[in-house]
Protein backbone atom coordinates (compact mmCIF):
# COMPACT_ATOMS: atom_id res chain seq x y z
CA UNK A 1 0.00 0.00 0.00
CA UNK A 2 2.85 2.48 1.19
CA UNK A 3 3.50 3.06 -2.86
CA UNK A 4 -0.49 3.79 -3.86
CA UNK A 5 -0.70 7.30 -5.22
CA UNK A 6 -2.64 9.63 -2.85
CA UNK A 7 -5.91 11.55 -3.24
CA UNK A 8 -4.35 14.21 -4.49
CA UNK A 9 -1.87 14.47 -7.31
CA UNK A 10 2.09 16.24 -6.35
CA UNK A 11 1.37 19.94 -7.29
CA UNK A 12 -1.77 19.23 -5.35
CA UNK A 13 -0.12 18.00 -2.41
CA UNK A 14 2.47 20.68 -2.04
CA UNK A 15 0.08 23.18 -2.16
CA UNK A 16 -1.73 21.74 0.75
CA UNK A 17 1.08 21.01 2.81
CA UNK A 18 1.84 24.71 2.56
CA UNK A 19 -1.37 25.84 3.44
CA UNK A 20 -1.57 23.46 6.66
CA UNK A 21 1.68 24.00 7.78
CA UNK A 22 2.30 20.26 8.58
CA UNK A 23 5.25 17.93 8.22
CA UNK A 24 5.03 16.15 5.33
CA UNK A 25 4.29 12.63 6.80
CA UNK A 26 1.48 14.06 9.04
CA UNK A 27 -0.36 15.66 5.77
CA UNK A 28 0.90 12.31 3.55
CA UNK A 29 -1.16 10.24 6.68
CA UNK A 30 -3.97 12.40 6.78
CA UNK A 31 -4.27 12.69 3.06
CA UNK A 32 -4.21 8.77 2.95
CA UNK A 33 -7.12 8.32 5.78
CA UNK A 34 -8.89 10.99 4.41
CA UNK A 35 -8.98 8.42 1.00
CA UNK A 36 -9.17 5.20 3.19
CA UNK A 37 -12.44 6.92 4.52
CA UNK A 38 -13.69 7.84 1.33
CA UNK A 39 -13.07 3.66 0.05
CA UNK A 40 -14.75 2.79 2.90
CA UNK A 41 -17.67 4.78 1.87
CA UNK A 42 -17.85 3.45 -1.66
CA UNK A 43 -17.53 -0.30 0.25
CA UNK A 44 -14.56 -0.87 -1.03
CA UNK A 45 -11.75 -2.43 1.73
CA UNK A 46 -8.43 -0.68 0.03
CA UNK A 47 -8.28 1.55 -3.58
CA UNK A 48 -8.10 -0.79 -6.37
CA UNK A 49 -5.56 -1.12 -9.09
CA UNK A 50 -7.24 -2.31 -11.93
CA UNK A 51 -4.94 -3.86 -14.47
CA UNK A 52 -4.92 -2.02 -17.87
CA UNK A 53 -6.09 -5.31 -19.65
CA UNK A 54 -9.35 -4.91 -18.10
CA UNK A 55 -12.40 -4.47 -20.34
CA UNK A 56 -15.57 -3.20 -19.19
CA UNK A 57 -18.28 -4.74 -20.91
CA UNK A 58 -20.37 -2.37 -22.91
CA UNK A 59 -23.74 -3.99 -21.98
CA UNK A 60 -22.64 -2.83 -18.24
CA UNK A 61 -21.61 1.05 -19.60
CA UNK A 62 -24.80 1.01 -21.60
CA UNK A 63 -26.55 -0.02 -18.43
CA UNK A 64 -25.23 2.99 -16.63
CA UNK A 65 -25.69 5.41 -19.81
CA UNK A 66 -29.49 4.56 -19.50
CA UNK A 67 -29.63 5.00 -15.60
CA UNK A 68 -27.71 8.03 -15.08
CA UNK A 69 -29.89 9.75 -17.90
CA UNK A 70 -26.72 10.44 -19.81
CA UNK A 71 -28.05 8.19 -22.91
CA UNK A 72 -31.08 10.14 -22.83
CA UNK A 73 -29.31 13.27 -23.56
CA UNK A 74 -27.38 12.04 -26.45
CA UNK A 75 -30.21 10.57 -27.83
CA UNK A 76 -29.60 7.09 -27.08
CA UNK A 77 -30.60 5.33 -29.93
CA UNK A 78 -27.19 3.00 -30.01
CA UNK A 79 -28.46 1.35 -27.19
CA UNK A 80 -29.85 -2.10 -28.51
CA UNK A 81 -31.62 -3.03 -25.26
CA UNK A 82 -34.54 -2.15 -22.54
CA UNK A 83 -33.35 -0.95 -19.21
CA UNK A 84 -34.25 -4.17 -17.42
CA UNK A 85 -36.28 -1.98 -14.74
CA UNK A 86 -38.09 -4.39 -12.80
CA UNK A 87 -34.34 -6.24 -11.97
CA UNK A 88 -32.92 -2.48 -11.49
CA UNK A 89 -36.01 -1.64 -9.07
CA UNK A 90 -34.64 -3.90 -6.59
CA UNK A 91 -30.87 -3.55 -6.83
CA UNK A 92 -28.43 -0.85 -5.68
CA UNK A 93 -25.86 -2.42 -7.09
CA UNK A 94 -25.04 -4.35 -10.35
CA UNK A 95 -22.06 -6.44 -11.12
CA UNK A 96 -20.80 -8.23 -14.19
CA UNK A 97 -18.63 -11.15 -14.58
CA UNK A 98 -16.74 -13.05 -16.56
CA UNK A 99 -16.09 -16.55 -16.67
CA UNK A 100 -12.87 -18.37 -15.58
CA UNK A 101 -11.23 -19.03 -19.00
CA UNK A 102 -9.02 -21.56 -16.87
CA UNK A 103 -12.18 -23.83 -16.01
CA UNK A 104 -13.52 -23.90 -19.78
CA UNK A 105 -14.71 -27.56 -20.38
CA UNK A 106 -16.71 -29.03 -23.23
CA UNK A 107 -18.27 -32.22 -21.52
CA UNK A 108 -19.64 -34.73 -23.73
CA UNK A 109 -22.83 -36.44 -22.55
CA UNK A 110 -22.94 -40.30 -23.05
CA UNK A 111 -25.79 -40.24 -24.92
CA UNK A 112 -24.80 -38.36 -28.40
CA UNK A 113 -26.57 -35.29 -27.93
CA UNK A 114 -25.18 -31.57 -29.12
CA UNK A 115 -22.09 -30.72 -27.23
CA UNK A 116 -23.21 -28.89 -23.67
CA UNK A 117 -20.45 -25.97 -23.20
CA UNK A 118 -19.67 -25.48 -19.59
CA UNK A 119 -18.87 -21.72 -18.02
CA UNK A 120 -17.83 -21.54 -14.51
CA UNK A 121 -18.03 -17.58 -12.87
CA UNK A 122 -16.39 -16.96 -9.58
CA UNK A 123 -18.67 -14.69 -7.68
CA UNK A 124 -16.43 -14.54 -4.10
CA UNK A 125 -16.21 -10.66 -4.80
CA UNK A 126 -19.85 -10.05 -3.79
CA UNK A 127 -19.42 -8.84 -0.55
CA UNK A 128 -21.56 -10.97 2.20
CA UNK A 129 -23.94 -7.71 3.25
CA UNK A 130 -25.45 -7.87 -0.22
CA UNK A 131 -28.31 -9.78 -1.39
CA UNK A 132 -28.68 -10.81 -4.89
CA UNK A 133 -32.36 -10.41 -6.18
CA UNK A 134 -31.58 -11.80 -9.74
CA UNK A 135 -29.25 -12.01 -12.13
CA UNK A 136 -28.88 -12.99 -16.25
CA UNK A 137 -26.73 -14.37 -18.28
CA UNK A 138 -25.73 -12.85 -21.45
CA UNK A 139 -24.74 -14.83 -24.59
CA UNK A 140 -23.37 -13.37 -27.75
CA UNK A 141 -24.04 -15.22 -30.65
CA UNK A 142 -22.80 -15.36 -34.45
CA UNK A 143 -24.41 -15.43 -37.03
CA UNK A 144 -24.57 -18.91 -38.85
CA UNK A 145 -23.94 -18.31 -42.36
CA UNK A 146 -26.43 -19.67 -44.81
CA UNK A 147 -24.97 -22.69 -46.90
CA UNK A 148 -25.42 -24.95 -43.13
CA UNK A 149 -28.83 -23.79 -42.36
CA UNK A 150 -30.12 -24.65 -45.67
CA UNK A 151 -28.51 -28.22 -44.96
CA UNK A 152 -29.66 -28.46 -41.34
CA UNK A 153 -33.51 -29.78 -41.21
CA UNK A 154 -34.84 -26.79 -38.04
CA UNK A 155 -35.61 -23.89 -40.81
CA UNK A 156 -32.99 -21.83 -39.79
CA UNK A 157 -34.15 -22.15 -35.93
CA UNK A 158 -31.48 -23.09 -33.18
CA UNK A 159 -32.67 -23.81 -29.22
CA UNK A 160 -30.52 -22.91 -26.56
CA UNK A 161 -31.17 -24.62 -23.11
CA UNK A 162 -29.55 -22.99 -19.96
CA UNK A 163 -28.55 -25.50 -16.97
CA UNK A 164 -27.04 -24.65 -13.65
CA UNK A 165 -24.79 -27.66 -12.49
CA UNK A 166 -26.30 -28.92 -8.99
CA UNK A 167 -23.15 -31.13 -8.45
CA UNK A 168 -19.71 -30.68 -9.49
CA UNK A 169 -19.28 -32.84 -12.02
CA UNK A 170 -17.96 -36.57 -12.19
CA UNK A 171 -17.25 -38.96 -15.05
CA UNK A 172 -20.35 -39.85 -16.62
CA UNK A 173 -22.38 -38.08 -14.08
CA UNK A 174 -23.96 -34.61 -14.29
CA UNK A 175 -26.99 -33.46 -12.53
CA UNK A 176 -28.20 -30.17 -13.70
CA UNK A 177 -31.87 -28.02 -13.49
CA UNK A 178 -32.97 -26.27 -16.56
CA UNK A 179 -33.09 -22.36 -15.92
CA UNK A 180 -33.77 -21.30 -19.12
CA UNK A 181 -34.68 -21.87 -22.78
CA UNK A 182 -35.02 -20.32 -26.02
CA UNK A 183 -35.32 -20.93 -30.14
CA UNK A 184 -33.26 -18.36 -31.60
CA UNK A 185 -32.55 -17.74 -35.22
CA UNK A 186 -29.81 -18.53 -37.21
CA UNK A 187 -28.92 -15.42 -39.66
CA UNK A 188 -28.82 -12.64 -37.35
CA UNK A 189 -25.73 -12.18 -34.51
CA UNK A 190 -26.72 -10.70 -31.37
CA UNK A 191 -26.82 -11.07 -27.58
CA UNK A 192 -29.10 -13.04 -26.02
CA UNK A 193 -30.16 -12.91 -22.49
CA UNK A 194 -31.38 -15.48 -20.08
CA UNK A 195 -32.44 -15.34 -16.50
CA UNK A 196 -30.50 -16.99 -14.32
CA UNK A 197 -32.07 -15.83 -11.30
CA UNK A 198 -32.45 -19.29 -9.54
CA UNK A 199 -28.54 -19.97 -9.99
CA UNK A 200 -25.86 -19.58 -11.78
CA UNK A 201 -24.52 -22.27 -14.91
CA UNK A 202 -21.30 -22.23 -16.63
CA UNK A 203 -20.81 -22.43 -20.45
CA UNK A 204 -17.97 -22.65 -22.99
CA UNK A 205 -18.32 -20.86 -25.46
CA UNK A 206 -14.85 -20.81 -26.78
CA UNK A 207 -15.95 -23.57 -29.46
CA UNK A 208 -18.56 -20.93 -30.84
CA UNK A 209 -15.59 -18.84 -31.69
CA UNK A 210 -12.78 -21.01 -33.56
CA UNK A 211 -10.23 -17.73 -33.34
CA UNK A 212 -11.08 -15.99 -30.06
CA UNK A 213 -9.94 -12.12 -32.04
CA UNK A 214 -9.78 -8.90 -30.37
CA UNK A 215 -13.48 -8.51 -30.03
CA UNK A 216 -13.66 -11.53 -27.41
CA UNK A 217 -13.28 -9.96 -24.56
CA UNK A 218 -16.47 -7.93 -25.91
CA UNK A 219 -18.18 -10.68 -26.65
CA UNK A 220 -17.29 -13.20 -24.12
CA UNK A 221 -20.42 -14.66 -22.05
CA UNK A 222 -20.88 -12.54 -19.36
CA UNK A 223 -22.85 -12.56 -15.97
CA UNK A 224 -24.32 -9.50 -14.44
CA UNK A 225 -26.13 -9.86 -10.89
CA UNK A 226 -28.44 -7.45 -9.32
CA UNK A 227 -28.00 -7.20 -5.30
CA UNK A 228 -28.81 -4.67 -2.57
CA UNK A 229 -26.87 -4.03 0.27
CA UNK A 230 -29.49 -2.20 2.30
CA UNK A 231 -27.86 0.90 2.16
CA UNK A 232 -29.70 3.16 -0.59
CA UNK A 233 -31.90 3.63 -2.99
CA UNK A 234 -32.11 1.29 -5.58
CA UNK A 235 -31.09 1.75 -9.29
CA UNK A 236 -33.79 3.23 -10.53
CA UNK A 237 -33.57 5.26 -14.39
CA UNK A 238 -32.77 8.77 -12.93
CA UNK A 239 -34.21 12.02 -15.82
CA UNK A 240 -31.46 14.38 -16.68
CA UNK A 241 -32.55 17.54 -14.50
CA UNK B 1 -26.56 50.92 -1.16
CA UNK B 2 -28.21 48.04 -3.57
CA UNK B 3 -24.31 46.83 -3.59
CA UNK B 4 -23.89 46.60 -0.49
CA UNK B 5 -26.67 45.34 -0.07
CA UNK B 6 -25.67 42.87 -2.97
CA UNK B 7 -22.81 42.01 -1.32
CA UNK B 8 -24.53 41.10 2.20
CA UNK B 9 -26.68 39.12 0.51
CA UNK B 10 -24.25 36.78 -1.39
CA UNK B 11 -22.73 35.97 2.39
CA UNK B 12 -25.63 34.40 3.93
CA UNK B 13 -26.03 30.85 3.72
CA UNK B 14 -26.46 29.21 0.30
CA UNK B 15 -24.99 26.07 -2.12
CA UNK B 16 -22.02 26.77 -4.11
CA UNK B 17 -20.74 24.99 -6.97
CA UNK B 18 -17.98 22.58 -6.82
CA UNK B 19 -17.25 20.37 -9.47
CA UNK B 20 -15.22 16.72 -8.52
CA UNK B 21 -12.58 16.01 -11.39
CA UNK B 22 -12.24 12.41 -10.58
CA UNK B 23 -8.69 13.15 -12.67
CA UNK B 24 -7.51 15.63 -10.18
CA UNK B 25 -7.60 13.22 -7.29
CA UNK B 26 -5.96 10.26 -9.50
CA UNK B 27 -8.85 8.32 -9.75
CA UNK B 28 -9.91 8.26 -13.03
CA UNK B 29 -7.71 4.65 -13.46
CA UNK B 30 -10.36 2.80 -11.72
CA UNK B 31 -14.08 5.08 -11.68
CA UNK B 32 -15.24 4.39 -15.57
CA UNK B 33 -18.38 6.88 -15.35
CA UNK B 34 -18.81 9.21 -14.50
CA UNK B 35 -15.42 11.20 -15.22
CA UNK B 36 -16.36 13.83 -12.41
CA UNK B 37 -19.34 15.49 -10.69
CA UNK B 38 -21.12 18.93 -9.47
CA UNK B 39 -21.28 17.88 -6.29
CA UNK B 40 -21.73 21.63 -4.31
CA UNK B 41 -21.36 22.65 -0.99
CA UNK B 42 -23.05 25.25 1.29
CA UNK B 43 -20.96 28.12 3.13
CA UNK B 44 -22.33 31.47 4.32
CA UNK B 45 -23.49 33.04 7.34
CA UNK B 46 -26.92 32.09 9.40
CA UNK B 47 -27.39 35.51 10.43
CA UNK B 48 -29.95 36.92 13.49
CA UNK B 49 -33.00 36.87 12.92
CA UNK B 50 -32.81 33.29 10.82
CA UNK B 51 -35.15 33.58 7.91
CA UNK B 52 -37.50 31.56 6.59
CA UNK B 53 -35.98 30.52 3.60
CA UNK B 54 -33.06 29.31 5.22
CA UNK B 55 -34.70 26.65 5.94
CA UNK B 56 -33.46 26.64 10.10
CA UNK B 57 -34.71 24.47 12.75
CA UNK B 58 -36.45 24.93 16.31
CA UNK B 59 -32.89 24.11 17.82
CA UNK B 60 -30.90 26.71 15.27
CA UNK B 61 -33.27 29.44 15.83
CA UNK B 62 -33.05 28.95 19.55
CA UNK B 63 -29.43 28.17 19.17
CA UNK B 64 -29.06 31.81 17.40
CA UNK B 65 -31.16 33.78 20.39
CA UNK B 66 -29.15 32.34 23.09
CA UNK B 67 -25.88 33.72 21.00
CA UNK B 68 -27.03 37.15 20.79
CA UNK B 69 -26.69 36.86 24.47
CA UNK B 70 -24.44 35.03 25.33
CA UNK B 71 -21.36 34.85 22.37
CA UNK B 72 -19.69 31.19 23.93
CA UNK B 73 -22.91 29.75 22.33
CA UNK B 74 -22.07 28.37 18.98
CA UNK B 75 -24.12 30.23 15.73
CA UNK B 76 -26.46 27.89 13.46
CA UNK B 77 -24.27 26.46 10.71
CA UNK B 78 -24.88 26.22 7.00
CA UNK B 79 -25.15 22.56 5.86
CA UNK B 80 -26.95 20.66 3.76
CA UNK B 81 -30.35 20.55 3.77
CA UNK B 82 -31.16 18.12 1.12
CA UNK B 83 -28.81 15.66 -0.89
CA UNK B 84 -29.29 13.18 -3.65
CA UNK B 85 -27.34 9.97 -4.90
CA UNK B 86 -25.40 9.55 -7.83
CA UNK B 87 -24.65 6.24 -9.69
CA UNK B 88 -21.17 5.37 -10.33
CA UNK B 89 -19.42 2.89 -12.81
CA UNK B 90 -16.29 1.44 -11.59
CA UNK B 91 -14.16 -1.21 -11.64
CA UNK B 92 -13.80 -2.70 -7.66
CA UNK B 93 -10.47 -4.48 -6.01
CA UNK B 94 -11.07 -7.44 -7.89
CA UNK B 95 -10.83 -6.30 -11.24
CA UNK B 96 -14.63 -6.52 -11.54
CA UNK B 97 -17.02 -4.03 -13.19
CA UNK B 98 -19.67 -2.63 -10.44
CA UNK B 99 -22.15 -0.01 -11.18
CA UNK B 100 -23.72 0.98 -8.03
CA UNK B 101 -26.46 3.85 -6.49
CA UNK B 102 -24.29 6.30 -3.80
CA UNK B 103 -26.53 8.06 -1.41
CA UNK B 104 -25.97 11.32 -0.47
CA UNK B 105 -23.35 12.42 -3.09
CA UNK B 106 -24.55 16.24 -4.54
CA UNK B 107 -26.04 18.76 -2.17
CA UNK B 108 -29.54 19.60 -3.24
CA UNK B 109 -30.20 22.51 -0.77
CA UNK B 110 -28.59 24.40 2.02
CA UNK B 111 -29.91 25.97 5.10
CA UNK B 112 -29.17 26.89 8.99
CA UNK B 113 -29.09 24.18 11.86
Amino acid sequence: ENNHASLIPEEGKKKVLGLQGRSATQSHELLRDFEATLLHMFGLKRRPRPSRSTAVPQYLLDLYRLQSGEAEEAGGQDIAFEYPERAASRANTVRGFHHEEHMEMIYAPDDGELTPLRFLFNLSSIPEDELLSSAELRLYRHQVNEDNVTLSADHGLHRINVYEVLKPPRQGQLITQLLDTRLVRHNASRWESFDVSPAVSALDSRSLHQEPGEDWEQLRPLLVTFGHDGKGHPLTRRSKR
Amino acid sequence: SPKQRGRKRNRSCRRHSLYVDFSDVGWNDWIVAPPGYQAYYCHGDCPFPLADHLNSTNHAIVQTLVNSVNSNIPKACCVPTELSAISMLYLDEHDKVVLKNYQEMVVEGCGCR
